[in-house]
């Protein structure tokens, strides 16, 4: 309840018309992220106790990856062999979507709860994106797979060798004649 | 050897191998030739508050030379695409996915002494929207727009004809004929507007060099850890019949706004559950 608390009182402040717009000064900014970081954080040891009696991951760690937006995630990057992603569904009804999962260039397989192999493929990571200064470079690809989740879903993530698996991706076009290769 | 054609069973796009941009796009069974760019506005008194456009002159677009490679997969396509130094993005189609996904990278962009810059995305069709426009009122019903137009009072708009037709755009912004319709749906709260019939063009990113005076005392110009800021983020595209309902676009909100949340843990035991 006192993370809960300390979130919504995080939210709360977030309501300030600078905070929405982005007018607000640059020490600001910096301070909101870091009151809305600690809220966060303390949001996903809520959720994590939550999912530990929700699902059948009594000891699941549950951890948030907070920077999949730059397409890395701590938790996968030194392999993500023998991983469970529990999916909560915000909707108020099943939904199908697609997720994507920082991983090393390897193969993998994604099992769902019943253990049926669900399809995925491993993309690349743009160029530009790995290039971005303070990104971990361990993982250059991400693992996407289409999870159809009711409330609450989890997938299981392997790591298999490459006849097992067929996820790899055609490249059907090259950079252009004379342009800098960047794949 | 001029085009380059990626599809889904749902979705079809057909780049330029010249030019390396997108030129067209059909779903919903509707086929439309739609270019779409980055543009550049040049400014010198815009701020944290306003957009002011320095020049009208200065507005830059990439047309020509951008590098592409497109990755195949059975189950996503996408078309990796760089316009410049600090302009990248993706355009992804998924299997069983009414919309297409641009995903932007912008950033650090780079300034003048005395001039900022602000990066927009353009989508250019033949859409023959004779000057209207629809944008959100606050993630919730469109308001019609129409260029050069108020509701109430004649505007003058020869100082800054670009930003007096700017709109916030907070969740969609759209424009049709009688036959076509074309939505943009994006992931944050940003500037808008139609400039010329059939093209919509949202502002991405920005970075200025003075403050405006009306206020915050800065100007905008964010940094993290000494570096200039650099943004990700994404837009969703909906092509369809003008008669078709928008149901399209509220479903795409819906999962543009409320996605799936991840939690990881390591699977100790069997690999599949009870």
């Amino acid at each position: 309840k006192e993370d809960l608390e300390y979130l919504r009182e995080i939210m709360g402040v977030m309501q300030h018309h600078d905070a929405i717009t982005g007018t607000e000064k640059q020490h600001v900014s910096d301070d909101y992220d870091r009151i809305l970081y600690d809220a966060i954080l303390g949001g996903v040891k809520t959720a994590g106790a939550a999912l530990r009696k929700l699902t059948n991951l009594p000891n699941g760690e549950f951890e948030s990856c907070l920077r999949l937006n730059i397409s890395e995630c701590a938790f996968t990057k030194d392999g993500a062999d023998n991983v469970v992603v529990t999916l909560y569904n915000p909707l108020a009804h099943t939904t199908k979507q697609y997720v994507r999962v920082p991983v090393r260039n390897e193969n993998y397989q994604v099992t769902d709860e019943k253990g049926r192999v669900v399809a995925s493929e491993v993309v690349p990571v743009p160029a530009e994106v790995l290039a971005l200064e303070f990104r971990d470079s361990s993982t250059q690809h991400e693992l996407v797979f289409k999870a159809s989740v009711d409330k609450i879903g989890s997938y299981y993530i392997k790591k298999v060798d490459g006849k097992e698996s067929s996820n790899g991706v055609r490249i059907i076009s090259q950079p252009k004649q004379n342009a800098e290769t960047y794949d | 050897d001029e085009e380059t054609v990626v599809q889904t069973s749902l979705i079809k796009l057909v780049l330029d191998n010249k030019t390396g941009l997108l030129k067209r796009v059909e779903m919903n069974g509707v086929s439309e030739n739609i270019e779409q760019s980055y543009g550049l506005y040049r400014t010198y008194d815009s701020g944290a508050y306003v957009f002011r456009q320095y020049n009208q002159g200065d507005f830059v677009i990439q047309k020509d030379g951008v590098e592409f490679t497109v990755y195949d997969g059975a189950l996503v396509k996408e078309v990796h695409q760089r316009f410049s130094d600090y302009i990248s993005q993706v355009i992804r189609i998924s299997e069983d996915k009414p919309y297409v996904e641009f995903e932007w990278l912008v950033g650090p962009i780079p300034v003048e002494e005395d001039f900022g810059t602000e990066v927009v995305t353009v989508f250019s069709s033949e859409i023959a929207s004779d000057g209207v426009f629809y944008t959100d009122s606050n993630g919730r019903e469109l308001i019609r727009r129409e260029k050069d137009k108020r509701e109430d009072f004649s505007p003058e708009l020869a100082v800054q004809p670009t930003s007096g037709n700017y709109y916030p755009i907070t969740s969609r912004i759209a424009l049709q004929d009688s036959k076509k319709r074309l939505a943009l749906l994006n992931d944050r709260a940003q500037g808008g507007s139609s400039m010329k019939d059939g093209q919509i063009e949202l502002m991405l990113h920005r970075r200025l060099v003075r403050d405006d005076g009306y206020g915050v005392g800065e100007a905008l110009n964010e940094q993290k850890y000494g570096q200039p800021m650099i943004a990700r983020g994404k837009l969703f595209l909906i092509l369809n019949a003008a008669d078709e309902s928008t149901s399209a676009e509220r479903e795409a909100e819906k999962e543009f706004h409320l996605p799936l949340w991840k939690f990881f843990s390591r699977n100790t035991g069997s690999t599949t559950a009870a």
